[in-house]
């Protein structure tokens, strides 16, 4: 017998090629809703760490598309965790893990049914991990899911952490976003 | 009631043999 997870999630994964769009990049992977089948899954794809500059791995509800579009995402927004370029060879494997493990775990006590998703961008300018949640507006569950979401990696008190209305992120004029709340 | 599963226990299942 399998250990049903309450939610069934989408994994997804991006490839950035010039010659297609932006969507024509992004594909859906499996789906998954037992912890067993989540490590078959995660066992058999390569670490974050290993793709190349440019891919995204996201893991989303599913009926949820991982992108500000979608009517779960469009009110929302994001946990973000930027890495250094050392991070990536001592931390960001365990950090996405930890990540997958909070989410799918349902680890944000009453706060889970605000969780979208989470997505990794690995990027040679610095890696991105974050858990994107449904409404930005939702101050009280945010906050929570930021404060447990720091605690899931393990990340000490001194760490600041941001969070983004994705609406901001679309508006931005330059590459800095606004932070709505921090923890 | 609500499935909720910390990362020890999750943890506990990543090199589980499929089948016994």
């Amino acid at each position: 017998l399998k250990h049903p997870l309450e939610n069934r999630w989408a994994l997804w994964f991006y490839k950035n090629d010039k010659s297609k769009t932006w969507q024509e990049n992004l594909r859906l992977i499996t789906k998954f809703d037992t912890v067993e089948d989540f490590w078959a899954l995660y066992n058999n794809i390569k670490v974050a760490s290993k793709l190349s500059s440019g891919c995204d791995y996201s893991v989303f509800k599913d009926g949820i598309e991982p992108m500000w579009e979608d009517r779960s995402n469009k009110c929302g927004g994001r946990w973000l965790i930027t890495l250094s370029k050392q991070q990536r060879h001592t931390e960001l494997d365990r950090f996405w893990l930890d990540t997958l493990l909070c989410i799918i775990g349902e680890g944000f006590d009453v706060y889970s049914a605000d969780v979208c998703g989470a997505v990794i961008n690995v990027r040679a300018k610095g890696d991105k991990i974050a858990i994107w949640t449904t409404n930005a507006e939702n101050r009280e569950a945010v906050t929570c899911i930021g404060r447990k979401f720091k605690e899931g990696l393990g990340l000490p008190a001194k760490i600041v952490i941001g969070y983004q209305a994705h609406a901001d992120t679309a508006t931005k004029s330059n590459s800095i976003t606004k932070n709505k709340f921090v923890v | 009631g609500k499935k909720q599963y910390d990362r020890e226990f999750l943890l506990g299942f990543q090199f589980m043999p499929a089948c016994v």
